[in-house]
């Protein structure tokens, strides 16, 4: 453990509490995509097949059952609360994501450590965490008015990857032989997708204006 | 092949 990951798990878990935070309080899944919070279900399903037969840590252990914990409960809010449903924008949020799950998979299957069903299925969550933010993006382009804490949630899931990032330049240096390309492409892409995003949102904040992504 | 990689992050 180094402190860019520490950070990127810190980074990646408040950006989880900070959508609870707003699902919750406000009752309002406002400008937020569905899609997007199911993928990132599929995510950390299929990444935590082995949460009960490899055991790493207790941090490890914990963190998983909370990422699990809390993409199940976003996703059970947004369709099952009848007013957080209500603020839900299904006539926007219509990004298939079909074209992002089928070639993941199949990328899965041609590119990977290990042809074993558990192995498969951790190379295509990495695959699919890399793009599952688009339908979300996609989403803000289309809404008018980004409220405070949707921008502040997509922007540290930005981050806690970037972290992840600076995290395996550390290990690659200082832990001779790792080296992990499939994980590192895959974060490389998901940290590029937010770059307009990013600019966008650094410079409504810069400008202290209203985030707007242009359609 | 590789070996087996140790899926020890997140």
């Amino acid at each position: 453990m180094n402190v860019f990951r520490l950070a990127g798990d810190m980074t990646h878990l408040s950006s989880i509490l900070v959508l609870l935070l707003k699902i919750h309080t406000i009752k309002s899944c406002a400008g937020i995509s569905l899609k997007t919070q199911e993928l990132y279900a599929l995510v950390f399903i299929t990444r935590y097949l082995d949460i009960f037969d490899r055991f790493t840590s207790i941090y490890n252990f914990l963190m998983k059952l909370i990422f699990l914990g809390s993409s199940l409960s976003i996703v059970w809010y947004m369709r099952r609360h009848k007013a957080v449903h209500r603020s839900y924008d299904k006539d926007q949020d219509t990004f298939r994501y079909q074209f992002i799950v089928l070639p993941c998979l199949l990328l899965a299957l041609v590119i990977n450590h290990k042809l074993t069903f558990k192995e498969v299925m951790w190379t295509f969550s990495l695959y699919l965490e890399a793009v599952a933010i688009l339908p979300q993006l996609v989403l803000l382009q289309r809404t008018r008015n980004i409220d405070n804490l949707t921008g502040q949630y997509v922007f540290l899931l930005g981050a806690y990857r970037a972290l992840y990032l600076l995290n395996w330049v550390y290990r690659y240096f200082t832990e001779p032989g790792f080296v992990r390309w499939i994980t590192w492409i895959a974060g490389l892409v998901q940290t590029l997708l937010y770059a307009d995003f990013f600019y966008y949102y650094i410079l409504s904040w810069k400008n202290n204006v209203k985030l707007e992504l242009p359609a | 092949s590789t070996k087996e990689h140790s899926h020890d992050e997140l």
